[in-house]
């Protein structure tokens, strides 16, 4: 009686470029995966500008505040920025803050007035909920005995700007060019 | 500009080119949202603002921006092919929007002082040597500022050079602003990175010639003519 040949286990031989080709499809299914959450992670930021006003009561107006190079005014304006980059470096929106730009001094009955333009990359999804963010930071420092700036109640809360309006305001200081001497690297 | 370099972009965001049919004729200064400073020599031919274009930008193949002129006010006492009063005022058609590559460079107060030895910037699309070649790229050069008592020697400019004028350059030659410069812009860096406007390209003999430097209008002798004109 014949014994039937048992048939050889079906050996599950996956031809060499059948290996190749599913390994690549996964990786590149990784990689896109990976890109696309890289993008709406990282990329997919947006540039926001809103408008501040700060109320300064230590500081009386002075004329030499509107001249546009005088010491004075070059001085609290780096003061100003100064303090508004501590308050959101050392925020949640640390990642978020990009920089703050002072447009202008008003004098005020009772103290200085100092309008503020900030700069923010929020990711499209959550524009609103940072915002608010930034405006209860803002409004939780401000009230602290410890910082010389109040919120001007004429606006209280950030007002946002379009984006080629506020690049103009922040780059309409006069001056600002090729950095000379140029840094050491 | 001769023995310069190409300048990387927004280094100079205020330079600007004045061009007549497309073609570059002056350099230019940007120095509000609506006005730019040059010199008066500049419109010796043609007069008409209409047949002016400004462009913005560091390529004058592909501007940043362009805008066309309102209006172009000579100094009163600037006569032609004289150096004298070599300063005008151009009011654009419209406002600019500043951005990163578009600014405006600071005036100097009428008492600010430089120094000779002062080292400056000068830059423009002119040629690249005495009739030379015109790039399309925006160059740059660093000179120092010449006392006029050493400009105005014999073997110099023999007294040619005003209280009005600047000389800038090197008497040994080379590094120098050319034809084409004219109009643009002598710059000095001053209190943390903050550029000022010292000259405007006016005259000289040849480009880069030995004990002939360029020759500047100077920003901070017109200061109130210019704020009496554009209120700056």
């Amino acid at each position: 009686m014949y014994q039937p040949g048992i048939l050889g286990r079906r050996k599950c031989s996956w031809k060499p470029w059948m290996v190749a080709l599913t390994t690549t499809a996964v990786l590149l299914a990784l990689a896109v995966i990976t890109g696309l959450l890289v993008y709406f992670l990282v990329f997919d930021q947006k540039s926001h500008y809103y408008q501040s006003s700060f109320w300064i009561p230590s500081i009386t107006y002075s004329p030499d505040l509107s001249i546009e190079q005088s010491r004075h005014r070059t001085n609290l304006k780096q003061k100003l920025i100064n303090e508004i980059d501590v308050i959101f470096q050392r925020s949640s929106l640390k990642y978020y803050y990009v920089k703050s730009h002072v447009v202008n001094f008003r004098p005020s009955n009772d103290g200085l007035k100092a309008d503020i333009l900030l700069k923010f990359q929020f990711p499209h999804n959550n524009v609103g909920t940072l915002k608010k963010q930034a405006d209860s930071i803002l409004n939780k420092k401000l009230q602290s005995t410890q910082s010389s700036l109040k919120r001007d109640i004429s606006l209280p809360y950030l007002r946002e700007i379009n984006a080629a309006q506020a690049e103009n305001i922040l780059n309409s200081d006069c001056g600002l060019g090729m950095e000379y001497p140029p840094t050491a690297r | 500009i001769a023995d310069g370099k190409p300048a990387d972009k927004a280094s100079w965001p205020w330079q600007s080119s004045l061009q007549v049919d497309g073609i570059h004729l002056c350099g230019a200064s940007l120095i509000s949202s609506q006005w730019l400073l040059t010199s008066a020599h500049c419109f010796d031919t043609y007069k008409n603002p209409k047949l002016w274009t400004v462009s913005f930008g560091t390529t004058l193949s592909h501007p940043l921006m362009t805008r066309k002129i309102a209006s172009i006010i000579i100094h009163e006492n600037y006569a032609s092919h004289k150096h004298d009063d070599d300063i005008a005022v151009v009011k654009l058609s419209s406002p600019v929007l500043f951005s990163e590559n578009l600014r405006r460079v600071c005036l100097p107060d009428a008492t600010f002082q430089v120094s000779p030895k002062s080292k400056v910037f000068v830059t423009g699309w002119g040629a690249l040597k005495a009739n030379g070649p015109f790039p399309n790229s925006l160059q740059e050069v660093e000179i120092e500022i010449i006392s006029n008592d050493i400009c105005n020697q014999v073997n110099v400019y023999g007294g040619a050079v005003s209280s009005g004028m600047i000389c800038a350059g090197f008497l040994t030659g080379k590094l120098d602003a050319c034809e084409g410069d004219s109009g643009g812009p002598l710059v000095i860096s001053h209190d943390r990175n903050i550029w000022y406007l010292l000259g405007i390209v006016s005259w000289g003999i040849d480009c880069g010639k030995e004990n002939k430097p360029g020759i500047y209008t100077r920003v901070t002798h017109y200061r109130n003519w210019i704020k009496s004109k554009t209120n700056i």
